[in-house]
């Protein structure tokens, strides 16, 4: 049987976390050139079994939330990123040279059971 | 957060924080590729993985390597021996596209035309001391410029490729610029202002897209 859906969204449920990395305030900016940081963002919450069908989550993640109810020395589902998107660096190396690298997968778009 | 840093590094790609020195100008071009990038994301549109688009080539890096030569005494309008650091390139990058760019300068009415034709060659293991190249290499590209302004952008992969299979540490580039009075090839003069802008102006900076293959397993064919 399908666990009944959260009625209301829980402050402790899996969700995407805002966190903006200012590389001035690590004083990375001295090679650093753009940007001036990111919004990098992470994931964290529980992943009930209550809830572990309807958090954007895999098909696994409800399995094991399962398991977990079955058996407590399994580990829970975990809070993991489910979208990311990439961004460019534009930064300086030792030899003067300026360098633009893309990044895939470095921001959080969206967390899920997993 | 300091503990991570020499870790964050590793990740950039570099083996120690660049020393505080003057910071480094920024090529015009690596700046409008990096808004045009911000814009996209902005927007969530999505890119290709591992291609470097702006020269259509596979890729998750563009460097912007600055020209080391000098100008070379000459009867030409210009020659100059560019030579390139191959060196800031890790091993583990692999080169898979060359630009190089020819800052000519801006555009004025007095200044329009006469139009010219470069020729770049390639030079074999040049050395910042070792003085000028003996003769001309292989020519790599040649093009004629009729209205010469602004940033004129020269394909090179050849030439690089070349110079990574032979392990070079510099790329040395053989830039020779004459004028073309009245549009008549062979008819070549001198006109001194330009010349003498061009001497004192003139900005090259090779742009290089590498692949590392361990943050690019599969990447992206380039569309032809």
């Amino acid at each position: 049987a399908v666990p009944a859906a959260p009625q209301a969204a829980s402050r402790s449920l899996c969700h995407r976390h805002q966190l903006f990395i200012s590389f001035r305030d690590l004083g990375w900016h001295k090679w650093i050139i753009a940007p001036k940081g990111f919004m990098a963002n992470y994931c964290q919450g529980e992943c009930p079994l209550s809830v572990a069908a309807y958090l954007n989550s895999s098909n696994y993640a409800f399995m094991q939330a399962l398991m977990q109810v079955v058996d407590p020395t399994v580990s829970p589902a975990v809070c993991v990123p489910t979208k990311l998107s990439p961004i460019s660096m534009l930064y300086q190396d030792n030899g003067d040279n300026v360098i633009l690298r893309h990044y895939e997968d470095m921001v959080v778009d969206e967390c899920g059971c997993g | 957060l300091a503990l991570g840093e020499r870790d964050f590094l590793r990740f950039l790609g570099l083996d120690a924080a660049p020393p505080p020195r003057q910071p480094q100008p920024v090529p015009r071009v690596l700046q409008k590729i990096a808004r045009e990038r911000e814009a996209a994301a902005d927007a969530g549109l999505a890119r290709a993985p591992c291609t470097v688009a702006e020269l259509g080539a596979p890729g998750d890096a563009l460097r912007a390597l600055p020209d080391r030569g000098f100008l070379l005494p000459s009867d030409s309008c210009l020659q100059r021996l560019l030579s390139f650091n191959l060196s800031a390139i890790p091993d583990r990058e692999q080169p898979t596209a060359a630009e190089l760019g020819l800052d000519l300068g801006p555009s004025t009415y007095e200044e329009l035309g006469p139009a010219l034709e470069l020729v770049v060659s390639l030079v074999p293991q040049p050395g910042l001391r070792a003085g000028p190249p003996r003769g001309r290499g292989r020519a790599v590209a040649e093009q004629s410029v009729p209205r010469p302004h602004g940033v004129l952008r020269v394909r090179l992969q050849g030439a690089l490729q070349h110079a990574a299979r032979r392990q070079w540490s510099r790329l040395g580039l053989l830039l020779d610029v004459q004028v073309v009075e009245d549009g008549e090839p062979g008819r070549h003069r001198h006109p001194r202002a330009l010349c003498a802008r061009l001497r004192r102006t003139l900005r090259a900076t090779l742009l290089v897209a590498t692949l590392d293959p361990a943050r690019c397993r599969h990447p992206a064919r380039p569309r032809r």
